[in-house]
């Protein structure tokens, strides 16, 4: 594949997919988050952004060759080398099937979970409540999972543990204090396992877990 | 970051709308 | 990939996809959807499925060779031929991104406005009226990008329109009367054309489009 821009805003976990998927492929990735390149609620607005971008979310990929592409994931996979997106029809297949899975099973319960801690959603007591046992649900099934893996598919990191890692960062950040993560120690391994690859701390950094769980933020 | 993630679509609602579903189908699956 | 089982509720658009997907590839896939074979909220929360499906969801599906896979994406995936999952990196990102579209795009909405027309919920004028928009908004933009395209990614039905159509169908059915979908002609024309293929037919059988908005089912 060509290299190409990522145009997003910074700290963005969903454009971190596809610049970690970029460290292995080595593709020469220029991220465009900050003014001049790229200046969140504006470029994004502008109508040959749009025409490219119909949707004008970001991430958005556009190729030196031209090509564009949306939605985070198909950024991911196309970055890709042919390792991460799985060698053999199964390996595909699961992997595909951790990235839904963290799509549909983590995104929603973390999002309403963290956000009210950030201060850029309103707290719900109910909803907080519900989302944790969400996550807890979660948590119990990725341990099962990992009780005899390194990885989520086969015996290297691929797609499926970069969308996973990557969709989990917020909690692990934020509100997975360690009292609430010690019943996950499988989950746990496996993540400090990757954000300590070369490949995810070039593109995330040190990242800092969570000591006391975050509370809403007013 | 932070206040960019104010904008992000996400279907908070996702685990109710699922819980929902299952319900319904399982009535009608008797 | 080998034969096998999808397991499945029936009428489940979920499960449709990766029953077309196998109409195009020839794969003998059995569907167990009824007594004795599956019973939705009794089987799947046995040891035994759950042991082989961790979140008791469906569609699920188990290969002859014992091989097991959830999260419908990833199925329709698995039982895909190359053509359907695109024969070239640029389609098969392609195809990627509009199968996340439906999940983000359409999904959501989509269950806002028809859950409570089913008596699946509660009725929330706001929600529905919300819902309503963002359905607008969605189809404004599958109509630009079908106007000068007979489907969604290259000059062949791919894992795109499946997906897309599959995430579609409820709305097509229960809400889009001819008032509210005549501003998108380009979507009604390549839906049209999906639903009339022999292996979407062999599926969904005569899919009959709304002729009047459903409302509220209580």
């Amino acid at each position: 594949m060509a290299a190409g821009t990522l145009y997003t805003y910074a700290e963005n976990w969903r454009a971190y997919k596809a610049q970690i998927a970029a460290q292995y492929s080595g593709v020469h990735l220029k991220v465009a988050s900050t003014p001049p390149a790229f200046t969140f609620g504006q470029t994004n607005r502008l109508p040959n952004f749009l025409n490219s971008f119909p949707l004008g979310k970001v991430p958005a990929f556009q190729g030196d060759d031209g090509f564009c592409l949306f939605e985070s994931n198909a950024i991911a996979h196309y970055l890709s080398t042919d390792a991460l997106r799985g060698s053999t029809p199964q390996a595909s297949a699961h992997i595909l099937q951790w990235v839904n899975f963290a799509d549909s099973e983590i995104i929603p319960p973390a999002s309403a979970w963290v956000f009210p801690t950030l201060g850029i959603m309103q707290f719900n007591k109910q909803a907080t409540e519900q989302a944790k046992e969400e996550v807890k649900r979660m948590l119990l099934v990725l341990n099962q999972h990992l009780n005899t893996r390194t990885f989520l598919v086969g015996e290297r990191v691929t797609l499926a543990d970069i969308t996973v890692v990557c969709s989990l960062l917020w909690i692990y950040k934020q509100v997975l204090e360690p009292a609430f993560r010690e019943p996950y120690p499988n989950v746990n391994r496996w993540f400090g396992t990757c954000i300590n690859q070369p490949q995810f701390k070039a593109v995330l950094g040190e990242v800092k877990l969570c000591e006391k769980m975050a509370q809403f933020d007013a | 970051g932070v206040d960019f993630l104010a904008h992000e679509r996400i279907w908070f609602d996702k685990p109710r709308y699922d819980e929902a579903e299952r319900r319904f189908y399982e009535r009608k699956n008797g």
